[in-house]
């Protein structure tokens, strides 16, 4: 698998690194995909690179690598964002990966290799769900209004109602909200807010969970919330040209 | 406050 810049590998481990310590990394002839749960098991994380991300792809068979997630963020980081990333799983000894950074212009060339683990990982099966309301916005008004009500309480609720959205929190000695309408002025496509929903709803979130998924706003411009009051919230970052996405399912705090 | 809840009330193993 060879990505033309390694940097939309080190914006995925970034985003994934908090929650995850390690990860099997399912490759087939689609592309790599990984699914993985925190040690609390109340955030899901699902990351899909299809062919479209890479320059050159090719899986002659199906494959599953076992990734420690920290000497993998070590290696990358040796990585230039705009060098060129090759990846090599060989099917004859799957103990390790190879990984290689090439710097065209600077003709330099680095190879590291990376241990493979055994992981049971269990896969859960997210139904498809038919939400009560879908939000999409810029990714980085989402992550501000994340971070900034984070400050204020260790509760984010997000409702939605013909008002718009309204994300709150509520802290011991403040409270804060904002509120979100639909815009339709503004004529750039990540630039909108657009809210839909069959029924107003409100469901109450850890705002520290929420802060770590919004670190996924590197990877994409917008970011889509699903929400219905019998599933946990869907937290979906697409990535351009059909690269692949990066969706978290948070559940929800219940009173 | 509100109790978090964890996934498996709402996933189950694949």
């Amino acid at each position: 698998a060879r990505l033309p810049r390694s940097a939309v590998l080190k914006k995925i481990l970034d985003s994934v690194k908090d929650l995850v310590k390690e990860t099997n990394w399912d490759c087939n002839e689609e592309g790599m995909s990984m699914q993985a749960l925190d040690t609390g098991r109340i955030v899901l994380v699902e990351v899909m690179l299809r062919e479209a991300a890479f320059e050159s792809y090719a899986c002659e068979v199906p494959m599953t690598l076992g990734i420690d997630m920290e000497p993998f963020g070590k290696v990358l980081r040796c990585a230039g964002g705009d060098e060129k990333v090759t990846i090599k799983a060989s099917r004859n000894d799957q103990d390790h990966i190879e990984l290689v950074f090439e710097n065209e212009e600077k003709e330099r060339m680095s190879a590291f290799e990376l241990k493979l683990m055994d992981i049971d990982g269990e896969h859960m099966a997210v139904p498809d769900a038919e939400w009560g309301a879908e939000i999409s916005m810029p990714s980085s008004e989402f992550k501000k209004i994340v971070m900034d009500l984070a400050e204020i309480g260790s509760d984010l609720t997000i409702a939605v109602s013909k008002l718009g959205v309204t994300f709150t929190a509520q802290g011991n000695n403040c409270k804060g909200s904002m509120v979100l309408q639909p815009s339709t002025a503004v004529d750039k496509k990540s630039e909108q807010v657009a809210i839909s929903f069959t029924e107003p709803l409100e469901m109450t979130f850890a705002a520290p969970y929420m802060k770590m998924i919004t670190k996924a706003a590197a990877l994409s411009s917008t970011v889509t919330l699903s929400l219905d009051e019998a599933c946990p919230i869907c937290v979906r970052y697409e990535m351009e040209d059909n690269a692949g996405h990066i969706k978290y399912y948070l559940a929800p705090k219940e009173d | 406050g509100a109790k978090q809840v964890t996934l498996d009330a709402f996933f189950g193993p694949r």
